[in-house]
């Protein structure tokens, strides 16, 4: 699908790519965690997008078996929502998947 | 109001009462921290209530200042949100309050 097309294009664009929702703390814990090791992620709120918003977090449903946000993507790959991304960084991997991609 | 009657009337008969929203992962955790301590609180799930749950947030604002859920009342009194609410977990006073709510 056309919206489909439109996530994998940014996936493979951008090498941090989170799914947000502007009022969700657990959007605003990623982001900022992000921010604080000096990576700057794409950020798309679903609820600023109107009635595109619950069709692309129903296509990344589809695409990622996710159904929630926060929705991180990582060099291309489905990393996972908040928590999951919180434990990447702990175990240090997150840093090492970043500087992988000359990111971090 | 009569909307804010009903919370006043709810959060003096009710020793814990939390204001939350079902799909809100903070909302969840402090949940499942009253439960983890034994503690059943009232829960009022705003996006439950149709039309009544916004107009419930916004009374809930002006009446504590806090326009965000989850929003926590241990008897009577306005705590503040999840991470107040754990930061009193932490510290130690909150198993404190309760017991003297001969709860915990
Ligand atoms: N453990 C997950 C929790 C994700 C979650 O439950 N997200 C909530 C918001 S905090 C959600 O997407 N609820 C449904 C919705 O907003 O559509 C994480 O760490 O990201
Ligand atoms: N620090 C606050 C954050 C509260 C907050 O930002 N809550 C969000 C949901 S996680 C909220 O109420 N957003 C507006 C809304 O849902 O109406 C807390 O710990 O409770
Ligand atoms: S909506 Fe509250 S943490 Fe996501």
């Amino acid at each position: 699908s056309r919206l489909e097309e439109t996530v994998r294009k940014r996936v493979s664009e951008n090498p941090v790519v989170i799914y947000s929702k502007t009022w969700c703390s657990y959007s605003m814990e990623v982001k900022s965690l992000f921010k604080r090791i000096g990576v700057e992620p794409l950020v798309i709120e679903l609820d600023e997008l109107g009635p595109q918003g619950p069709q692309l977090q129903k296509v990344l449903e589809r695409m990622t078996g996710q159904c929630t946000v926060p929705n991180v993507f990582i060099g291309g790959k489905h990393i996972g929502g908040c928590t999951d991304t919180v434990k990447l960084y702990q175990k240090g991997e997150l840093t090492t998947m970043l500087s992988e991609l000359n990111m971090s």
